[in-house]
């Protein structure tokens, strides 16, 4: 899910 | 984002950092691995290929584009600006030996089977064992200067801090990213022997030095 979409951290 | 996650960023900035300002006020890349600087460079470029492609935050931009240069940077300078002070015959680690594997498992283990995420998965993988070269270099050389294990005591920190990050992340938001936390794990335990001389050695004001 997340995780393809918006990698937030660096 | 986590305090956790604040100070890890603000560590892998110091340890950056303090690699340059080592360098570049002792002008010499003594004691330095250029091969392991040479692939946080690849883990940088693969890992932000989306800087121009998904917006998240300014910090987040500001972060990247601080990693890709300053990380460029310090290989010109080993490289080339202070070619002359590479121990390059004490850098011996085989760089292939962990390419090839962080590439073959980016290619089994990823979230998606695109170009972008294989790249991130390698990245991640790549960043895990990208200190292995140093390690060994401070190991043969038996000893490290002061500095260098600063530098090298703030890079572990950073995932180690990131551990944190994700065990409050996944507690508070339910978020969780198995490649990620598996290979900062591995990092982290990869500096495990470092982090044990640092303490007993370097905090009480010797020089790091491995026994033989």
């Amino acid at each position: 899910d997340t995780n393809t979409a918006a990698k937030d951290e660096l | 984002m986590t305090l956790f996650r604040l100070a890890g960023d603000l560590s892998h900035v110091l340890a950056i950092l303090l690699l340059l300002y080592k360098i570049w006020t002792t002008k010499s890349a003594a004691g330095i691995s250029g091969k392991t600087q040479l692939m946080f460079c690849m883990v940088y470029v693969t890992r932000y290929l989306d800087l121009f492609t998904s917006f998240i935050s300014v910090y987040n931009s500001t972060m990247k584009v601080l990693f890709i240069s300053a990380s460029v940077a310090t290989v010109y300078l080993i490289y080339f600006k202070f070619k002359a002070t590479y121990d390059g015959n004490h850098d011996t680690f085989r760089m292939e030996f962990v390419i090839v594997p962080a590439l073959i498992l980016a290619l089994i283990w990823n979230y998606a089977f695109t170009f972008f995420e294989i790249s991130w998965a390698f990245s991640i993988f790549l960043e895990a064992v990208a200190i292995l070269p140093q390690l060994f270099m401070v190991t043969k050389t038996g000893e490290a200067e002061n500095i260098t294990s600063h530098y090298l005591f703030a890079l572990g920190s950073y995932r180690a801090l990131y551990i944190l990050n994700w065990i409050d992340r996944y507690y508070f938001e339910g978020h969780w990213d198995p490649i990620a936390v598996t290979a900062g794990i591995v990092q982290t335990v990869l500096y495990g022997d470092f982090f044990y001389l640092y303490f007993t050695r370097v905090i009480k004001g010797r020089k790091l030095q491995v026994l033989p």
